[in-house]
């Protein structure tokens, strides 16, 4: 099975046909690389049996299941724009888009509608896997401005007595989340709404991008965060299905924050499109009757 | 009246906690979908009719520079569009809010007639920009098309057939009665790099190519066509 290379001229991507996965990311003309691997998991949401629920104030996973078989690949190429498309599950994809000239990563992911026969509710994750030697530690935005730093399992003003490994480190993200190494790399994901997302390893960085649980957390509002495409939230039909991007991008530590910044800004105000019937130069004339 | 009024109110209520974390019953949640829906559709109204006469004008002066009859008659240089132009450029420019499904009532169908597509885009940041842009064609009528920017030069385009996560949500959207009917659903897209100025706007525009056309002279610019592998 090849190896299977891709360029948008300014940044390298291969990928593996035998897994299905990414491999790699690299900036010509800065001499950076770096492993990366895009992964979907999810994790299934506590049922408040004995604890406290997942729900709509409460994260509260009761274990993770990932996918490691080998996925369906297609790539389709062109010399504007290049997609890698993976089907993860059918209710998980992800559209990867390479564009000519372009400095970053467009990770478009559909997810949903997640399952429910099982009876769990379940938390869909996409993780950025990469050999970004970041140790415990990872940046996220502040609504958008500056960016904070986050230390796994600490609280930097009080002593931290972590009862939830996963919960207790996820960050609200409004903009962008990144991990670096000492004056090397910086990898930032670039998000295009407010989402929740963490490092729990060095060189991971996950955010998750759709939840479905079926027990309220008791927090006030006495509902099921249980939104489905048949509008009631007590029944068991096919929950919503949602597409949303990540812009994921490989920086030196001369660049990363001045690149970062600006990717923010043209993900927050994208050009705006309108269209018509064009009738001056260069149109079709009208069409005989 | 055009105006961003319902907008700024729905955001306003926004603010609230609930609105920003989903902390709300489902019913919260819908209600404050709809406001934000009436005032971005409200919104999208005046944004929309303002580009327009924008645009139109400027499409005015160029096919003027290049000696073809518009549509209003020949405009003076510096000429500005009269209200009932605006309202009919205005009625000529749609927003399409499900762009990333590859759904476009105005694309989708003008390209299955065999029309010309205008792409009026405006750039909200102070900076000149790039940016690829994808639009959803129907390829029954033709799939040779050429885009030129403001000016009438060629843009290099290419033709890609979408997803099948693209198809399964367009059927899902049918299934839950969003769509009204897959008439403005694509199954190809146009995509080409656009460049804009900031806080500006500019034009592009789709042109199909077919039957006599092709058979002359080899047309430059047509849309590249994708190659597709898949394991």
């Amino acid at each position: 099975q090849p190896l299977v290379q891709l360029s948008s001229g300014v940044i390298d991507v291969s990928v593996s046909a035998a897994t299905g996965r990414l491999l790699s990311l690299g900036r010509r003309g800065a001499n950076l690389a770096a492993d990366l691997n895009t992964e979907v998991f999810w994790y299934n949401s506590s049922d408040g049996q004995g604890h406290e629920a997942s729900g709509a104030y409460i994260f509260r996973p009761d274990g993770s299941i990932g996918i490691t078989a080998p996925i369906p690949i297609e790539i389709v190429e062109g010399p504007v724009l290049t997609e890698i498309r993976q089907e993860f599950r059918p209710w998980a994809k992800l559209t990867t888009r390479i564009w000519k000239g372009a400095e970053f990563l467009e990770v478009e992911w559909t997810a949903g509608p997640l399952p429910f026969k099982d009876g769990m509710g379940h938390e869909l994750v996409i993780r950025y896997e990469s050999n970004v030697t970041s140790g415990d530690e990872f940046y996220t935005d502040s609504n958008g401005r500056e960016m904070l730093k986050r230390k796994v399992n600490f609280r930097p003003t009080w002593n931290l007595d972590v009862k939830q490994p996963v919960a207790g480190n996820y960050y609200p993200l409004t903009a962008a989340i990144y991990i670096e190494e000492e004056a090397g790399r910086q990898l930032a994901v670039v998000t295009d709404r407010a989402q929740g997302g963490s490092s729990l390893k060095p060189g991971q960085v996950e955010i998750m991008v759709h939840r479905r649980v079926f027990h309220d957390d008791a927090r006030g509002v006495a509902e099921n965060l249980n939104e489905t495409m048949c509008g009631c939230t007590q029944c068991n039909c096919p929950g919503l299905v949602t597409r949303g991007s990540h812009y994921l991008t490989l920086q030196g530590p001369s660049t990363a924050a001045s690149y970062r910044r600006t990717l923010q800004q043209l993900v927050n105000d994208p050009l705006i499109l309108t269209f018509g019937k064009a009738s001056g130069a260069g149109a079709a004339q009208t069409l005989p009757s | 009246p055009m105006s961003t009024k319902r907008l700024e109110m729905a955001v306003a209520l926004l603010q609230h906690h609930d609105a920003i974390t989903g902390t709300a019953k489902q019913l919260v949640a819908d209600d404050y979908h709809l406001r934000l829906s009436k005032g971005m559709d409200e919104a999208g109204d005046a944004f929309r009719k303002e580009l327009a006469s924008l645009a139109f004008a400027e499409e005015a002066r160029s096919s003027q520079q290049a000696g073809l009859e518009h549509k209003w008659g020949l405009l003076q240089p510096n000429a500005t569009l009269q209200n009932e132009d605006v309202d009919h450029a205005g009625g000529r420019l749609g927003l399409c809010h499900l762009l990333n499904a590859s759904v476009c009532h105005p694309t989708v169908e003008m390209s299955r007639l065999g029309h010309s597509i205008l792409v009026a885009m405006y750039n909200p940041l102070g900076w000149p920009r790039t940016q690829g842009i994808r639009v959803p064609i129907d390829t029954n009528f033709t799939s040779n098309w050429t885009v030129t920017d403001a000016s009438g030069q060629v843009v290099e385009s290419q033709l890609l057939p979408v997803s099948n996560s693209t198809v399964d949500l367009q059927n899902i959207m049918l299934q839950a009665d969003i769509l009204g009917n897959l008439t403005a659903a694509a199954s190809y897209e146009l995509v080409f790099i656009a460049a804009a100025p900031p806080l500006g706007y500019t034009t592009y525009t789709l042109t199909p190519v077919w039957g006599a056309q092709l058979s002359g002279a080899p047309v430059t610019g047509l849309a590249a066509a994708s190659r597709s592998r898949s394991w």
